[in-house]
């Protein structure tokens, strides 16, 4: 099954 | 001091619309070139992205950068006072603790005056890198909006597929499965009726059908959307805002445990 990703595991903080 | 003005005044309350399901909060940035606000929703998922040009407000002045944290319920109460054909002029203080909103008639007859208490959001900013997406397709929002409601009947997830024959939206759930096909637009009468597919190379992601029905709150305030797909990367579903801006929405994809 697939599970959900967080955004900010692609984005990182400024 | 700050000052903004905007004689479209609905738009704004079309942007509050656009947003205020997805985050209770959220920092309205304002600088000389404009106002911009960054946030991500409660459970980390998605990413919003609002950019409004001072050149596209009516009258604009900014002297000092501020931050105005709000909680977006409040914003949306106050928003409900304003006629759709009235002017809003946004007025704060440098280092503000509250923000006003005057709401005028087109005939200038009434002016009603709501001040807002403001919070402090300790809000982190994400940077978001430059990509070339591997598919970017533009399509009617209706469309995509119509298609976000059926399809999320059937399960919380949808399977987009973009290659060059065209976009595929499929979801499965217990009472069986759905998809929707779309082909490119071959010839048309109004670009902004048609389905245009830049195509590098073909893109098959998941994502959580709910963030997407929320992304389509967006539609009143464009007749196009914009999706950028590539391989493992959050999707970016784009609405422009006439002369002034737009609104983005990052979503992050679901992948294979």
């Amino acid at each position: 099954s697939k599970g959900q990703t967080r955004i900010s595991s692609f984005f990182g903080r400024n | 001091m700050f000052e903004a003005r905007l004689v479209q005044g609905a738009l704004l309350k079309k942007i509050l619309e656009a947003i205020k399901d997805l985050l209770t909060e959220a920092s309205w940035d304002c600088a000389q070139g404009g106002i911009q606000l960054q946030a991500m929703d409660n459970s980390h998922v998605s990413l919003v992205s609002l950019t409004l040009r001072s050149d596209g407000f009516d009258k604009y002045r900014c002297d000092r950068n501020l931050t105005m944290g709000m909680n977006l319920a409040s914003m949306t109460k106050i928003m409900k006072c304003c006629g759709n054909d009235e002017i809003i002029t946004m007025k704060a203080q440098d280092e503000p603790d509250t923000v006003t909103f005057m709401f005028e008639s087109k005939n200038g007859d009434k002016i009603s005056e709501y001040e807002m208490k403001l919070m402090n959001l300790d809000q982190d900013h994400l940077g978001i890198p430059e990509t070339d997406y591997a598919c970017v397709i533009k399509m009617p929002s209706g469309e995509f909006a119509r298609i976000c409601r059926d399809l999320s009947q059937f399960g919380e997830s949808m399977v987009i597929a973009c290659s060059k024959n065209g976009i595929k939206f499929s979801t499965s759930g217990d009472i069986g499965t759905g998809n929707v096909k779309l082909a490119q637009t071959s010839s048309v009468d109004k670009e902004e009726e048609a389905v245009i597919i830049e195509m590098q190379e073909p893109v098959t992601l998941t994502f959580a059908c709910k963030y997407l029905n929320n992304f389509a709150k967006a539609t009143p305030l464009s007749p196009v959307v914009s999706l950028s797909l590539s391989p493992d990367v959050p999707l970016v579903v784009e609405y422009k805002i006439e002369d002034i801006g737009y609104v983005r929405y990052y979503l992050a994809p679901k992948i294979e445990d």
